[in-house]
């Protein structure tokens, strides 16, 4: 695979800010 | 002389003007308006002080207060500028700024560096990518063997750490980014392109309107 560490890591949903924008209701 | 006090406007703590945050961001004065309707509203999610807390941040992304993930942690570290704890207005805006598809490149790979920079050494250590390796396949309950991680951590450094120093700095950064821009991926938010039509529930009555900056 050509994936590194990286590319791996910014799956994270930790960085999926689009959670903000979502009603929380 | 003295401060202007709207009678029907009350501020939270931190609040700055849109007009001075839009002059800093890619953001317009009413997408600074909007903004702040939403960081009212996430401010006050579990404590009603208008500051967004670690708590409400993860409550937020993950819909559970209680949810910890080490890049939320980063991320909430990177937006409270001040280091004290919550992050106010001017920090929401100017940090979600760096996520504007608008944004300047330099800042989205910068922001990226800190990020990844644990421990705040001004390096990506060797150590620090592992930990960061260990959390993803954590939270994705994938289960990889201690040498097929270093063999993904040993393999990603040989690319990156071209002066072979043990650590990444940032102008290796820089360059192996150019190499593999799917890295800052995550730094790009389409929403934040034109928030007031994307979010219409945030839009407010602009009091100036953009035509008239």
């Amino acid at each position: 695979t050509n994936l590194n560490a990286f590319d791996i890591i910014s799956l994270s949903s930790g960085f999926d800010l689009s959670g903000l924008f979502v009603e929380n209701d | 002389m003295g401060c202007f006090c709207s009678k029907n406007t009350r501020h939270t703590p931190g609040y700055e003007e849109p007009t001075v945050l839009a002059a800093e961001t890619p953001f317009t004065v009413s997408e600074v308006e909007a903004l702040y309707e939403l960081f009212k509203k996430l401010s006050s999610s579990i404590i009603d002080d208008g500051l967004i807390h670690k708590e409400e941040l993860q409550l937020a992304l993950f819909k559970n207060r209680n949810k910890r993930n080490l890049f939320a942690d980063r991320i909430f570290d990177l937006f409270d500028m001040k280091c004290n704890g919550v992050i106010e207005f001017g920090e929401f805006v100017r940090s979600l700024g760096v996520f504007h598809p608008n944004a300047p490149v330099a800042d989205k790979i910068a922001f990226a560096f800190r990020l990844y920079d644990l421990r705040h050494t001004g390096y990506i250590e060797r150590e620090e990518l592992k930990e960061m390796v260990l959390a993803i396949l954590h939270e994705s309950e994938l289960i990889l063997s201690d040498d097929i991680v270093e063999i993904i951590v040993d393999k990603t450094f040989n690319e990156a750490d071209t002066k072979g120093d043990g650590r990444i700095d940032q102008e290796e950064w820089k360059e192996f980014v150019s190499k593999n821009p799917s890295l800052i991926k995550n730094m790009t938010l389409p929403y934040l392109k034109d928030i007031t039509i994307a979010f219409p529930s945030f839009v407010v009555s602009s009091e100036v309107e953009d035509s008239e900056m």
